[in-house]
């Protein structure tokens, strides 16, 4: 929905915060720390990756050799379930280092920030003006640091409720829960066992999910095949008969999992973030 | 959901390894008692107000 890049530069401790600095005099001065925070007041799943050119790197973060330039990119992920308002910190170290190991002419630090989330509102899709970098309006130089936001909205994605009773579940049909009905009394072996409930409702979900397109995909790279599953369930409760010590008594038992309460698409697990409560 | 699924689950959570086949004469003599029935029912409002999330 909303895409947009920003300029920076990579201080390390060592050196003065003032621009036109060179950092080629720092680059060896030793740790530097990169925080990346950031606020975020709008809800949802936010993910930061951190791309520098290199080795292509695994999920166990850099490799021990020295990285060459343009052969790939460095690629440190999180992914925050964030469903209420606060600073967001992401350890970003890693991959400045990484970057300032980088010969020289090296590409730019390119710092994402994704925030994916259904109804995503103005705040997110706003978002942008809240972010600020210390050189920023200052003459682009190469190798500058940047940070790229992007918002998803994932509203036309997700499931829609309850199916329509009256509608056949057809392949078009959009992810959502439809009636189904256990009867309990119809089973054999439930029969002189099971004393309550005759049957219950328990829900499945039903239908298919919207694909982000092929240009998100790309600009997602993380967003997998969306599957319509059940995102909410509750508990059974049930009365059986058991036979201890010789005698035969009524026993209450609860059975976790049993009926859907909510379906949703989801993609490689990882649930569409729910609409924040005011 | 199947009534596969439902027994299996069941017999988990009972710690059986098949279904029980109680006495004929003992189910029609069963009486649910008023503490055990109260159990049920608070169970069963309980699940309706929570929600847990699954996958």
């Amino acid at each position: 929905r909303f895409s947009h890049s920003f300029r920076g530069e990579a201080l390390p401790p060592c050196c003065p915060r003032s621009h036109g600095q060179g950092q080629a005099g720092c680059a060896h001065s030793g740790g530097v720390k990169g925080p990346l925070a950031f606020w975020d007041s709008v809800g949802g799943c936010v993910r930061a990756t951190v791309q520098g050119a290199g080795a292509e790197r695994g999920p166990r973060g850099p490799s021990q050799s020295p990285p060459s330039r343009g052969a790939g990119s460095l690629s440190c992920l999180r992914l925050v379930s964030a469903h209420e308002s606060g600073w967001k910190v992401f350890d970003v170290t890693e991959a400045v280092n990484f970057w300032q190991q980088l010969s020289q002419p090296r590409p730019p630090l390119l710092l994402q920030v994704s925030v994916q989330r259904e109804h995503l509102g103005p705040l997110a899709s706003g978002a942008h003006r809240l972010v600020r970098f210390a050189s920023q309006g200052a003459p682009a130089g190469l190798g500058e640091p940047q940070l790229e936001l992007h918002t998803l909205d994932l509203r036309d994605y997700g499931a829609q409720g309850d199916c329509d009773p009256e509608a056949p579940v057809t392949e078009g049909t959009r992810c959502c829960r439809q009636e189904m009905y256990i009867d309990l009394q119809g089973m054999k072996w439930a029969e002189n066992w099971v004393l309550e409930p005759p049957g219950f409702l328990a829900y499945e979900c039903v239908g298919t999910c919207q694909q982000p397109p092929e240009a998100l995909a790309i600009k997602w790279p993380f967003l997998g095949p969306r599957q319509c599953i059940a995102s909410e369930t509750a508990s059974l409760p049930m009365i059986v008969s058991i036979k201890e010590g010789g005698r035969t008594r009524p026993q209450v038992v609860s059975l976790p999992n049993m009926r859907v309460q909510k379906c949703s698409c989801a993609s490689d697990g990882a649930l569409v973030p729910r609409r924040l409560q005011p | 959901m199947t009534g596969e699924q439902l027994l299996g689950s069941l017999l988990r959570q009972l710690q059986l390894s098949e279904v029980p086949v109680p006495d004929r004469v003992d189910m029609e003599e069963l009486v649910i008692p008023a503490q055990v029935r109260a159990q049920y029912v608070a169970l069963l409002r309980r699940s309706h107000g929570d929600r847990s999330r699954g996958k």
